[in-house]
């Protein structure tokens, strides 16, 4: 699975995921990425695209959920992001988002993720454990 | 305001190997080709795309080309795409020939009163639309005829990146 979100100078956000599934999985199953809500979500708070297991992440509406803390919880987005990743089953998930304000959050119950971020602040970072 | 972009290109069981620093590099990539057309001033919804796009151009992740296998052999791509500005999304699943799944859930979004469009209906809607198509057999890779051969073999479904069952222990 590959994704990707950002905010622009506008303050505005977007996300995007795009994925070939799971290995051997039955044909006909659609897995979290097309679900809006699970596998992407954007608002005027912040985007989320995740990755991983399908399955944990329609369950647990990964991408909405993280943007439903920072809404209705006030949490800011590495707070939101990391509690919701945290709560889900080990080893199923991880997700990258930002924020509105231009924050980002790259979260992970996986033993690694490949990921990527950078901001205007000159912030760069490439990662996978 | 300041702009910011993250990307991912999965998540799993992922062990150091000469190909874990070239994804690492072509992530760097990716990055670089957001980065600047946000510094540009170009919109965030069109920078998701072109990044997502040249993430599914690149085998060695799975999407688009490289995307992995059913049980069946095949591939059945999926995508979408959210404006947090608007709250409009479009969506795909089960494709097999587009070659760049998340620019046809964007048609979706915005050529179509719906949201997610499946399996025939998706790939007619390609045509229409004129989206570049290919072979089936250009999103397989040796690799990935490798990985569900081996996950045939264990009877398991795995993520992107799972550690291969016949390890021996």
């Amino acid at each position: 699975t590959v994704g990707c979100v950002a905010v622009d100078c506008h303050g505005k956000c977007a996300a995007a995921t795009s994925t070939g599934g799971m290995v051997n999985k039955m044909a006909g199953r659609i897995g979290d990425t097309p679900v809006i809500g699970a596998g992407t979500y954007a608002n005027g708070v912040c985007a989320v695209s995740t990755t991983g297991k399908g399955e944990s992440i329609m369950r647990g509406m990964v991408a909405a959920d993280v943007a439903a803390r920072m809404k209705y919880k006030a949490l800011k987005l590495s707070e939101a992001a990391g509690s919701v990743v945290k709560e889900l089953e080990a080893g199923t998930t991880g997700l990258v988002a930002v924020s509105a304000k231009g924050e980002i959050a790259m979260d992970f119950n996986t033993t690694g993720m490949f990921r990527a971020s950078a901001d205007h602040t000159g912030h760069l970072e490439v990662g996978v454990w | 305001m300041g702009w910011a972009l993250a990307l991912h290109g999965g998540a799993g069981d992922i062990k150091r190997s000469e190909r874990t620093e070239a994804v690492e590099s072509v992530l760097l990539e990716c990055l670089s080709l957001g980065v600047a057309e946000l510094e540009s001033g170009r919109c965030a919804l069109d920078v998701v795309e072109l990044v997502v796009r040249a993430l599914e151009n690149n085998e060695m992740f799975n999407a688009g080309k490289g995307s992995v296998l059913t049980a069946e052999g095949t591939v059945e791509m999926e995508a979408s795409i959210m404006d947090g500005a608007t709250g409009d999304c479009g969506a795909v699943s089960g494709l097999t020939t587009v070659v760049n799944p998340i620019s046809l859930a964007r048609l979706v979004m915005e050529k179509t009163p719906h949201i997610l469009l499946a399996f025939d209906g998706a790939e007619a809607f390609a045509r229409q639309q004129g989206v570049e198509t290919a072979d089936p057999g250009y999103f397989v890779t040796e690799r990935n005829i490798q990985r569900l051969r081996q996950t045939k073999e264990t009877q398991t479904v795995q993520i992107d990146y799972s550690v291969p069952s016949e390890a021996g222990e």
